[in-house]
């Protein structure tokens, strides 16, 4: 699909810029509520006073995201799409500019979405899919496509477990599954609420 | 878009196929693990005696959801589209041969997701959005454009509101969210765990 195709290129020249500012860039996608925002929230209130920090947050509508961010007294740029059901290299291009200098450290978080997004690669270091375990057992088998161009997977919202009566046999399943689709995903299990998983996140991300 | 258009013929061609049948056809939408198979599992259920229903369950990939439903001995046919991020007016018209002599009511459960369907109408009599109170309290104001095209709101998992700490309050705005956009909407809040709101919803599709 052409693009696709062109996309990935603008893809590379992001990456190309986001090193040439000695900035580290990853991507966070996933479906809508899975956790995106609380767990990038978690992140880099651990991190901000080791990295300057920008987060770029994408929506159809509002900036209630980027507002989140802000909270923790770090840059975020609110994009909104209108109708468009994913960011891609393109249409990033133009916060860029409005990155803080010095910045070294950036995470994009793209419109909730576990389909869409995929193909369309943003240029980041790594790509993080957030799905829940109040999504249900069988979000990965039913997704496989979004299991195949990511590196890292986080397990959210593990502290519903209990009430969820969601087993350490579910997760280990939901685990299994992922490393049957693609056998180099590193997984973390993570609860925004109790902050559990987020320092393994932060070494995974070597960060 | 000249899709859409298309697809919005093939949906009024299918709405008088179903007319034909004496078929009552409902379209239930909805973001990924909002509860949209669970909720179809109460409502069929309850009215398997009544009318001699059909379900179609659409996924990228494997039958778990239409094999859900024929645990309750209601017949179920699942589409799966590979990579399609929704099903459409024309995907959904092979299943129509299979549907049992003396079909009357058929529930059409879309993809897991709350944008990229808004645009392809099937030819349902009402659309039914679920979303659930674990998604956050701001899923409507993100996602607008997904309650313009609907007739029905699902607020379903509302017997998590309390371990969430989802007040009445948090529950009264979305409501009133879901009035600002289109003030035509019915709204019901659900928990297919404790089948509250299963009834109301029930009457509110005269069924
Ligand atoms: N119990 C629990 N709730 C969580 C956790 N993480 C997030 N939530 C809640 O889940 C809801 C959605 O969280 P968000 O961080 O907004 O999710 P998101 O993926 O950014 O959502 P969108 O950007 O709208 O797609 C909010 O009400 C959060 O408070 C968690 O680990 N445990
Ligand atoms: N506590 C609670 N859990 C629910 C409720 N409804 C659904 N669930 C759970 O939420 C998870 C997802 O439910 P599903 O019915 O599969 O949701 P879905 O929208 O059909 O999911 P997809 O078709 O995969 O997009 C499952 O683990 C259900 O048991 C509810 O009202 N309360
Ligand atoms: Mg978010
Ligand atoms: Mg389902």
């Amino acid at each position: 699909e052409d693009l696709i195709k062109a996309n990935t290129e603008l893809a590379n020249e992001n990456a190309d810029y986001f090193k040439k500012r000695g900035m580290r860039v990853f991507e966070v996608l996933g479906n809508i509520g899975s956790g995106k925002t609380s767990v990038i929230e978690c992140v880099v209130a651990k991190l901000k006073d080791k990295y300057k920090i920008v987060v770029v947050n994408g929506d159809l509508a509002t900036s209630i995201d980027a507002d989140r961010i802000k909270k923790h007294n770090v840059s975020a740029i609110q994009i909104n799409t209108g109708k468009e059901c994913h960011l891609d290299a393109l249409t990033i291009k133009p916060v860029f500019d409005q990155f803080p200098e010095g910045t070294n450290l950036c995470f994009i978080e793209n419109i909730g979405n576990l389909i869409c997004p995929m193909d369309f690669r943003l240029g980041a270091e790594k790509r993080i899919v957030v799905f829940s375990i109040s999504n249900g057992p069988y979000i990965v088998r039913k997704h496989p496509i979004s299991f195949l161009e990511t590196d890292v997977v986080i397990i959210n919202k593990v502290d519903l477990a209990e009430y969820l009566e969601f087993s350490e046999e579910d997760k280990k399943k939901l685990e299994e599954d992922c490393k049957k689709i693609n056998p180099k995903l590193q997984v973390v299990f993570t609860s925004a609420k109790t902050k559990e998983g987020i320092d393994d996140l932060i070494k995974i991300l070597k960060l």
